[in-house]
Order: structure tokens, then C-alpha cells, then sequence
């Protein structure tokens, strides 16, 4: 679907678009705790780890909060420069149901996004570093 | 700026890109007029070119539009949600949601479909990890992962040039004024600037 000038199209001619973006649902899981149960949380693992903070894909993720959900939330909260803290609050849910890339931020458990230093070439025998 | 492990990029002998459209996709010229700005923000700042080709086959880039499960292990999904997704040198693969309510030309930020997504600033971001830069935690950068709906950002940022400038150097003619970090954002949800 292209919208050419869609500024100069009248509202009434564009279509009808109620329907839920994907992720949307993972805001439900604002305020769940670590040890908690709830319906559809593999979903939000499985987003994870098609991103990268997840390292390996089980076919069928648990509904539980554990241990492996709080690291990957607080490295993706650590990308995103939100408060590191491991949990669903609502800044963090916000920036999950964004739109994206589908590239993974973490390719082959390397992250390197927000390491505070890039590194970058092998040159002369010695290891470079860039800062941001 | 990160790059992918390994740090690929396209080889010396392979610094004159060309790209093609799938044909079955049909694109009109105004839509692959979009692109073709995208990839001017890059050669503005690197010693790399590229050329349209009609030839989709050949193309060292092949831009593509797909819907659902496209046969690379990386399905779409719907409107909004993932937009696009690329491959690192030299793979050449760049592929768009074809579901995606795609503006191509207009002020994104005044459109009245929430859903809108600019072309322009996503194509931009793709060609960056084409050609070897991974995702950003710099905001303002054009690989930063994440853009909002009705959101305009075409202009690579410092973090972007710098990174990509490590790989491939300088253009010749690139005298840093093209070096902007303005972002126009109208946020869908929360009226964030």
C-alpha cells in the first residue's frame, strides 16, 4: 500500500485501519513481577529473542516471568538507555510495541549497541576503540 | 555506530553498487525515486555509488516488498510491528512489509491513517545495515532499531557517519555540512517530541 502526497488525500478516502499492531498486547504486562504467570508472556519472550536478547529459541516459551526474561529485558532496557531495571514498566513497554527493524540488536549473543565503546579494527597490532 | 561480527563489508573491487526492484512488485518511478534518495544520503558521505539497474537478477542490491512468510526464515507480520529487514555485505537482500501503509512523498507527520510509515526513512535505515552497520543506541541516528509511525527521519546523524566512514572512508567531496540530526517526529501514542 503507497500513499503518494498523503497529506493532499481527504480522510474519508483512506482506509480503515483499526486493526492491533502486533505487539500491542505486551502493554497488558505492565507491572508483572518476577515469579509471576501470565497468559501470552512467551509471546513476549519470543520477541526477544528473535531480537537478539534471548540467545537460544525454544519452541514453546513458558508464561513464567523467570530469571531468563529479567536479564534479556534489562540489557534491551540498557540498548534503549531506559532505567536498567529488569522490569515491565511502562517507559520500557512503550519502546517494545514500537515499530522496527527486523534485524536483531544482538547478532550471535554479541551486543555491542550501547557498550559505550564500538570497537572497530584490528590495525596495526593493536586493539582500536571509538568512542561515542 | 556498530558493525556486524566480523565487521563485512563490500570488497575494494565492489564500491560501485547497483540495485534493482523486484519486478513482480511493480513498482511506479515515484516510489523507486524514494530509494534512490536514500541511497544519495550514503554516497554523500562515502566514496560508494550507486546505480539503478533493470536488471533485478544482477543487482548487487535487490529490493523487494513481501507479505507474511517470504522464505527466509524471517516472516512479516501485519501492519506496523516489524517494517523491514536487511543483510549484511554482501548479500545484497533488502526487504519490505508489504502490508505496511507506505508513504511515499507528503508530510508523514500530518497524516490522518496512524499506520503510516515513511518509506523514505526506513529505506535509509536498511541500506545502512546493507552495507555493513548494525543497530545504534544513539537516538537521533538513523540506526537507532526503533521508529514511530508518522515519523520523518532521513538525515544520518553523526554516530551514523562516523561509523560508516570507518568502513568504506570519506567521500572526497563530503565536507561535514551534510551532518544534521534533525528528526520530525510526531509520536501515534504518547505526543513525545
Amino acid at each position: 500500500r503507497f500513499f503518494p502526497n498523503i497529506t493532499a488525500i481527504p480522510p474519508w478516502h483512506l482506509p480503515n485501519t483499526t486493526s492491533i499492531a502486533p505487539w500491542d498486547a505486551f502493554t497488558k504486562f505492565a507491572g508483572c513481577q518476577s515469579g509471576e504467570v501470565r497468559d501470552g508472556l512467551s509471546k513476549l519472550k519470543q520477541y526477544f529473542s528473535n531480537f537478539g536478547y534471548i540467545p537460544n529459541s525454544p519452541s514453546n516459551f513458558s508464561d513464567k516471568f523467570d530469571d531468563e526474561l529479567e536479564k534479556a529485558l534489562k540489557t534491551y532496557q540498557q540498548n534503549f538507555n531506559l532505567n536498567v531495571t529488569g522490569q515491565l514498566d511502562d517507559k520500557t513497554l512503550q519502546q517494545i510495541v514500537r515499530p522496527r527493524c527486523g534485524n536483531a540488536d544482538i547478532v550471535n549473543g554479541t551486543n555491542s549497541m550501547n557498550s559505550g565503546k564500538s570497537s572497530s579494527f584490528h590495525t596495526t597490532g593493536h586493539f582500536h576503540t571509538t568512542a561515542h | 555506530y556498530t558493525f556486524f561480527p566480523g565487521t563485512p563489508i563490500w570488497p575494494a573491487n565492489r564500491r560501485d553498487l547497483t540495485y534493482g526492484f523486484l519486478p513482480a512488485n511493480g513498482l511506479t518511478d515515484e516510489v523507486k525515486a524514494v530509494f534512490t534518495r536514500a541511497f544519495e544520503k550514503w554516497s554523500a558521505v562515502t566514496p560508494l555509488t550507486f546505480t539503478q539497474t533493470d536488471s533485478f537478477s544482477s543487482a548487487d542490491i535487490k529490493i523487494a516488498f513481501y507479505s507474511g512468510d517470504h522464505g527466509d526464515g524471517e516472516p512479516f507480520d501485519g501492519v506496523l510491528g516489524t517494517l523491514a529487514h536487511a543483510f549484511s555485505p554482501t548479500n545484497g537482500r533488502f526487504h519490505l512489509d508489504q502490508d505496511e501503509n507506505w508513504v511515499v512523498s507528503g508530510d508523514v507527520t500530518r497524516s490522518d491513517l496512524p499506520s503510516s510509515v515513511d518509506l523514505e526513512s526506513v529505506a535509509v535505515h536498511e541500506i545502512g545495515h546493507l552495507l555493513g552497520l548494525g543497530h545504534s543506541s544513539v537516538e537521533d541516528a538513523i540506526m537507532y532499531p526503533t521508529i514511530s509511525a508518522r515519523t520523518k527521519k532521513v538525515e544520518l546523524a553523526t554516530d551514523d557517519i562516523e561509523g560508516i566512514q570507518l568502513l568504506y572512508g570519506s567521500n572526497p567531496n563530503y565536507n561535514g555540512s551534510t551532518t544534521t540530526s534533525n528528526t520530525q517526529e510526531r509520536e501515534t501514542n504518547d505526543g513525545e517530541a
